[in-house]
């Protein structure tokens, strides 16, 4: 069992060392990563060392092998395609999130059951209609899709999703889903966030 | 220190005693919230505790009192208010997510650069110019903003929210900001997210 703060620390490495490559960096220390994160070099060297990737004594570790590493321990190399159902303002803000390019995960297809918004294209990918999806998904062999259309539609859309044979729905709407034992939800609770940040801020900010 | 895992737990306990208190239910026992939840009965006990509220043997918990009890222990009866800079596509979700509305989170004013929608009304709220960011924010005294602009503008927008005395940034644009020792900065990274998702799902969907 892989412990979550690893997972989510991993993606910020990945991050920083796409900025480094891009930058036509080579070598990298796990001490540079940890100064330029403000993390502690113990847990970088920890963390890094997961992958299964060694530094050299010298050099340090060798970017390309380290971006290598951690895209397959987090099995990005596999499930980089999703599909997405919702093309709101949430929606049409996660066609275009740089962040994905970087994680190389790519939204294949996109699907909204608006007429007005059917047959446009938004963050360039075309918005095809819902009535598609079960067809469509079926063939390209997509696993994994986002949620982002309001709590009352999205049990609804996880049926389709479901039938499709999705087997991973990251959910954006506050609403539990129910789906067969076989399909994994990620519920996606910005409220969380927020309650961890107001309870960082302490009470000193409370005044 | 408050465990991360507990900040998380809680608003998802939050969000279903609203909904019970909405059906008009009075009491709850924590064998209900772990079999809706879906999770372990010991850790939902003990995760209530944590809030100093108490059960009683037959009727289980006041759904008043533990409401109360779990916004004071988050700090969300202090910290009602924030900001919003980047009335975008994600900045526009926000805006009118109903997850805040539940746990009494209230963006009391957003801002913009684009003359285009400054003077409009998005979600029901008006899109202030970000010039006018330090000046207004300083006088309504609060303390948290969330910055939803593109990287390249993200610390420039930082630099206004710290001289207006913001002492909480909730940043969802991928890019380090350099703040002061005494502002806390949560990053929000969906990338994590989707990498829990994958690991998640395991190999077997990867075929
Ligand atoms: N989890 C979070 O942190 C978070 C943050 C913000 C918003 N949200 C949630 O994300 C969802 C979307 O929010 P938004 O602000 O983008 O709303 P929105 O109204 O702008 O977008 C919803 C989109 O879904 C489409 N839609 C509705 N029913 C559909 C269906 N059956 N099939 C296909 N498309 C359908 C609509 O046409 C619209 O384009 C909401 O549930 C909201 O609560 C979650
Ligand atoms: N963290 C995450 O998980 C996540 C997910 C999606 C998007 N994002 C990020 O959120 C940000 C916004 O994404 P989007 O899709 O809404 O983009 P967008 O282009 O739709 O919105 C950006 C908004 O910011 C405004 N803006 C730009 N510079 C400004 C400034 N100096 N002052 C005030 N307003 C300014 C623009 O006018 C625009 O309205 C991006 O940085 C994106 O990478 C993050």
């Amino acid at each position: 069992k892989v412990p979550v703060p690893l997972l989510r620390r991993l993606p910020t490495y990945h991050h920083l060392l796409t900025l480094l490559k891009q930058n036509g960096e080579e070598y990298v220390s796990s001490q540079t990563i940890a100064d330029t994160l403000n993390l502690d070099p113990v847990q970088v060297r920890k963390d890094l060392a997961s992958t299964g990737v060694a530094g050299k004594p010298k050099n340090g570790f060798n970017i390309s092998e380290l971006l290598e590493g951690i895209e397959t321990f987090l099995g990005w190399k596999t499930l980089g395609e999703g599909i997405l159902v919702g093309c709101g303002a949430l929606g049409s803000s996660l066609l275009g999130y740089e962040g994905f390019l970087n994680c190389r995960f790519d939204i294949v297809v996109a699907f909204d059951n608006d007429p007005k918004k059917i047959g446009t294209t938004i963050r360039g990918k075309e918005i095809l209609p819902v009535t598609k999806l079960v067809d469509l998904v079926k063939r390209m062999h997509v696993k994994l899709g986002l949620l982002t259309v309001p709590s009352q539609n999205a049990q609804q859309v996880a049926d389709l999703m479901v039938e499709a044979g999705i087997k991973g729905i990251w959910n954006f709407a506050p609403a539990a889903l129910n789906v067969p034992q076989d399909v994994y939800v990620h519920q996606e609770d910005m409220v969380a966030s927020l309650a961890i940040l107001i309870k960082k801020m302490g009470a000193t900010e409370l005044q």
